[in-house]
């Protein structure tokens, strides 16, 4: 289970805080991972006191709704991010980028896709740069894109491009998903799927032993 | 912007928080960094084992524009379909109130009285109307709340609310259940040139795959 609560002192009416609100829980906490199983109880509560002197939000079309918005975006991803680098059993935090879909949705849609991937993210704790896994995880997100502009880099390594695998460093890439794993660093895939300007992010962590272990064994 | 595991008070360390890049700064305290909030954390026998703490608050003085976005599944908890009512005709909040333990989740009628009974006690303690209190559980799905033990340290939780940095840590530390670190975090900027924080706690490690509206 995920739960939130969100406090600011900015002054916004209610309808634009809802709007507000939704869209950055769809920029974070709707894109996150750990196992695949949606909860019962996840809830984000978001309050604004409006005792900060600041100008009423009364349009999501102004500058204040825009500076808002960003510091309510960055509070949730700080938060989303961090319950995926805590994982059960996790020993790194998977970030997935995707560009070059229409829009934002599709590209958060394909990212979520393959961070939500249980080979993905398996080959990740055996340290495997699987580039197979993470092209099949974005094919059947459900979003149409033309394999041969789908690119995909793990860290600095280009695995594939133009739909074509590349030679790569194996071993350096392997040793890149080691390391990050011994300190519980960040993991990053970058994926293109074409030329469209959207982007989108997903959060998720690698899948090991202990998750089993913690799950067969939990009481509270 | 990257910190560095600190320790938290309570007994578990606090998340590494890693922000996007923006105009914004990243200053101390999480929930009660915005004007106007208050936060508590306790321990109050709700947990199966262990004495960490398990039952949090966070208030408003004033009330608050309030917003939420719940759990799609259609077995939904008890607090979420509260919430969710409360919602639909109240625009303002004066509180939250969370429980660690028992999720509170497929435990029909009786366990939504056990809710009904924690908001009306809240209310009456900080002489708030019920539905000005917002509820969240988390914990073992299919248990209900251990309300004795809840509404018997309500009075404590009441009276150690404060808008210190410590409180803040501490309600972060008591909404967990197998998670590692708590997490909290705090920013401050500007809209419309006057200076604005926004700050959150959240929890979770498994069980994490939100679809939530």
């Amino acid at each position: 289970t995920m739960l939130g609560v969100i406090t600011t002192d900015a002054l916004v009416e209610s309808d634009i805080w809802r709007k507000m609100v939704k869209v950055a829980v769809n920029r974070s906490f709707n894109q996150i991972t750990v196992d695949g199983d949606t909860s019962t109880n996840d809830t984000v509560i978001a309050l604004a006191s409006g005792l900060s002197g600041s100008p009423s939000i009364s349009s999501l079309n102004c500058k204040e709704a825009a500076q808002l918005q960003a510091c309510l975006d960055a509070v949730m991803q700080g938060l989303a991010k961090s319950i995926a680098w805590d994982g059960e059993g996790a020993t790194c935090l998977i970030e997935v980028t995707v560009k070059g879909t229409e829009t934002e949705a599709e590209a958060a849609k394909i990212a979520r896709s393959v961070a939500s991937s249980s080979l993905v993210k398996a080959a990740v704790y055996g340290r495997d740069p699987n580039w197979g896994r993470i092209a099949a995880a974005a094919g059947y997100a459900g979003v149409s894109f033309q394999m041969d502009k789908l690119k995909i880099s793990l860290g600095e390594f280009s695995l594939m491009e133009s739909g074509q695998p590349l030679p790569f460093d194996r071993d350096g890439a392997s040793n890149y998903l080691k390391k990050t794993g011994e300190v519980h660093g960040t993991v990053t895939i970058d994926i293109s799927v074409g030329d469209g300007a959207a982007i989108g992010k997903a959060w998720g962590c690698d899948l090991s032993y202990d998750y089993v272990k913690i799950n067969a064994e939990y009481t509270s | 912007v990257a910190t560095t595991v600190e320790e938290a008070s309570g007994n578990i360390p606090a998340a590494p928080i890693s922000l996007p890049q923006g105009s914004w700064k990243q200053i101390a305290g999480g929930v009660t960094a915005a004007k106007g909030f208050k936060a508590a954390g306790m321990y109050a026998g709700l947990r199966a084992a262990g004495k960490k703490p398990d039952l949090a608050l966070v208030t408003c003085d004033v009330e608050a524009v309030a917003a939420g976005v719940f759990t799609t599944n259609v077995v939904a908890a008890a607090p979420v379909v509260y919430c969710k009512k409360v919602l639909e005709t109240s625009k303002t909040a004066r509180a939250v109130l969370i429980n660690a333990g028992q999720a509170n989740a497929a435990t029909g009628d009786a366990g939504y009285q056990d809710m009904l009974d924690c908001v009306g006690s809240i209310a009456t303690l900080l002489k708030v109307k019920p539905e000005e209190v917002l509820i969240e559980s988390t914990g073992v799905i299919g248990q209900r709340i251990k309300k004795e033990e809840l509404l018997h340290a309500l009075p404590t939780l009441v009276n150690s609310r404060s808008d210190s940095v410590e409180e803040a840590d501490s309600a972060a530390v008591a909404i967990t259940t197998t998670d590692l670190v708590s997490k909290s975090v705090a920013v401050e900027s500007q809209v419309g040139g006057i200076k604005i924080r926004v700050g959150g706690m959240a929890k979770g490690s498994g069980m994490i795959h939100p679809n939530m509206a």
